[in-house]
C-alpha cells in the first residue's frame, strides 16, 4: 500500500541524496508517513538530517534485524534507515549469495517486515553504482525517479539506467517503471545545459519534470543538518524541489 | 619505473574522469608515454576519447589477457584500457575470489606484464565506490590524486577517501601517498565554495592544489570526443588543467 519510490542514477553527483532527503522531507511535512532508505556507503542521507542509526540496511538485509528496531524518527512523519560502510560489506555478502536471489533480499526482508502498513511513502536513496544493493532497491521499488545532470556525460548515463531498469524486469521479473527524470544543476545560460534539457524533454515527453536550478542553497543545507524547505524556504532551491514533492503528492504509482 | 597515480573519490561528480582524461592528455602531449586505464563500468573514459575496446579492464583482470593485446592506442604516446558493464561482472568476480587476494588481482596482473616497462605514466580512472575494484587501483598505485568539489558533502567525502587509503596501507600492506587534493567546479563568487577551498587548503597545505574552475567547456568537451586541450585550447579549463599537468611532471613520485 506504500508507493516504493527509488532515486537511482549510476553517474556520480547527479542530485540523487538532495533530491531524496528533500523529496522525503517534503512529502512528510504534509502528513505522509514515510520512510527514508540510504542504501548508499557514503551514508550521506543520514549526514544531511542529523542523524546516525545504530544499525543500518546492513542490520536489515544480513542480520534480518526488524526495520522498526533499525529506522530513525527524524522529523514528524518522516522516520530514516541510515547507511555507512558496513554497506560495503553488505555488498560482498550479497555477491557471495545465490544468484537466483541475491537481488532480492531487500524486497524479502522489507515485505516480511509489513513495511507497506506502516508508511504511505518509502524512498530509497541509491548510491552512484549498478551494484547488487541498487539492483535490490530496483527490485523492491515499483518507481524510480532519475536525477540527471544537463551535461554529455549524463545523457550518456541515463541511457545505462534505463538498460538496468529492463534488465531488472526481463530477469527478476519485476515491473518497476521510470515515473520521472529529473534535471538538476541547470543552469539557463549554458548553452549546452539548455540543449541536454531539450534532449531530455524531447525523450521522456511529460515524463520529464521541471529542472531543478543550480542553487548554493541546497549545497548548503545539507551542512546545517536540514531540508531545503528548513533551511532556506524562500530559496530557489525550495520552490523547485516543492514543485517535485507537488508532482508526487498528485500523481499516482501507476501513471 | 612508471609512475602510477590513482584519480579517486568516493562521492560522485567530482571530477574524476575529466581530470583523469585531460591529465593523461595533457602528460602524453608532452612526449611521455602514457597508459590510461578505466576501473568505472560507466566507460566515460572510453567515451571521452571516442573510443571502445574490444577488450576491457575485464579480459585482463579476470582473464588474464594482456594490456598489450587489450590497450586501444588513442593519442600519440596515449593508450587506454577502456571499460564498460563486464566491469560490473569484474566486481562480482572479484567479491567471490579469497580476501587475502582478491583486492590485489590488478597490481598481480600488471606487474607480470611489464606494464611499468612500457610506459613513464599509469593514470587510473576509479569510480564513485569504494569497491572491490578500486581497492584494486589503490593497492596498484603508489600515487592518488583526490578531486574534490567545493561544498559540504564533499568534505564528508574526502575523509572517507583518507581513511580508506590508511585501511589499504594496514590491511594490504602497500604504502600510497596522496600527491594531491585538486578542488574541482570552483566558483569564487559563491561562500561556500571560498570557505571548503580553505579549509581543503588549511588541512591539505601545499598538497591542495590550484582549484580548476567551473567551465562549461570542459563538460563540452567530451561531447566532441577531445580533451580540453584539443577542444579549446584557450579556455579557462585548459589552462587549469595545463597547470595541474605541469604540477604532476615536476613533481616526483616521492614529494
Ligand atoms: N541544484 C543544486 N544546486 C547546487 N548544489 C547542489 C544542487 N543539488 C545538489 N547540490 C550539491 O551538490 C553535491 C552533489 O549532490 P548530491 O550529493 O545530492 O548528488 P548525488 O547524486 O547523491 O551524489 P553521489 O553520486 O555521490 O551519491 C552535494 O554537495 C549537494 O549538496
Ligand atoms: N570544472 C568543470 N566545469 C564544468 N563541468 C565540469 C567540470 N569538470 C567536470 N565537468 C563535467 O561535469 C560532469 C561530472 O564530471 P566527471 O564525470 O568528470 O566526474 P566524475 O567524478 O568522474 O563522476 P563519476 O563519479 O560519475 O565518475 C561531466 O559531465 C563533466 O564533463
Ligand atoms: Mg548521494
Ligand atoms: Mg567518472
Amino acid at each position: 500500500r506504500a508507493r516504493r519510490i527509488a532515486i537511482l542514477n549510476q553517474k556520480g553527483g547527479t542530485g540523487k541524496t538532495t533530491t531524496a532527503v528533500n523529496l522525503a522531507a517534503g512529502v512528510a511535512e504534509r502528513g505522509h508517513k514515510t520512510l527514508l532508505i540510504d542504501t548508499d556507503a557514503q551514508g550521506n542521507v543520514g549526514v544531511s538530517l542529523g542523524v546516525a542509526g545504530e544499525q543500518t540496511l546492513y542490520h536489515v538485509l544480513v542480520d534480518g534485524k526488524e526495520p522498526a528496531e533499525v529506522a530513525v524518527p527524524v522529523r514528524q512523519h518522516l522516520d530514516v534507515i541510515t547507511s555507512d560502510q558496513t554497506l560495503a560489506a553488505a555488498e560482498i555478502w550479497l555477491a557471495r549469495q545465490d544468484p537466483a536471489h541475491r537481488s532480492r533480499v531487500m524486497t524479502k526482508r522489507l515485505n516480511l517486515m509489513q513495511v507497506s502498513r506502516r508508511y504511505d511513502y518509502v524512498i530509497v536513496d541509491c548510491g552512484p553504482s549498478l551494484n547488487l544493493l541498487n539492483q535490490n532497491a530496483l527490485s523492491y521499488a515499483d518507481e524510480v525517479v532519475i536525477p540527471v545532470t544537463c551535461d554529455y556525460l549524463a545523457l550518456v548515463g541515463v541511457k545505462q539506467v534505463l538498460r538496468t531498469i529492463k534488465d531488472v524486469e526481463r530477469h527478476l521479473h519485476h515491473a518497476v517503471r521510470v515515473a520521472a527524470v529529473l534535471p538538476t544543476f541547470y543552469d539557463g545560460r549554458t548553452r549546452l545545459a539548455r540543449e541536454v534539457l531539450e534532449t531530455l524533454q524531447g525523450h521522456f515527453k511529460q515524463k520529464c519534470l521541471e529542472p531543478i536550478r543550480a542553487n548554493t542553497r541546497l549545497a548548503e543545507a545539507p551542512s546545517h543538518r536540514k531540508s531545503i524547505f528548513e533551511y532556506a524556504p524562500q530559496s530557489h532551491g525550495a520552490s523547485d524541489y516543492n514543485r517535485v514533492v507537488d508532482w508526487l503528492v498528485s500523481s499516482n504509482a501507476q501513471q
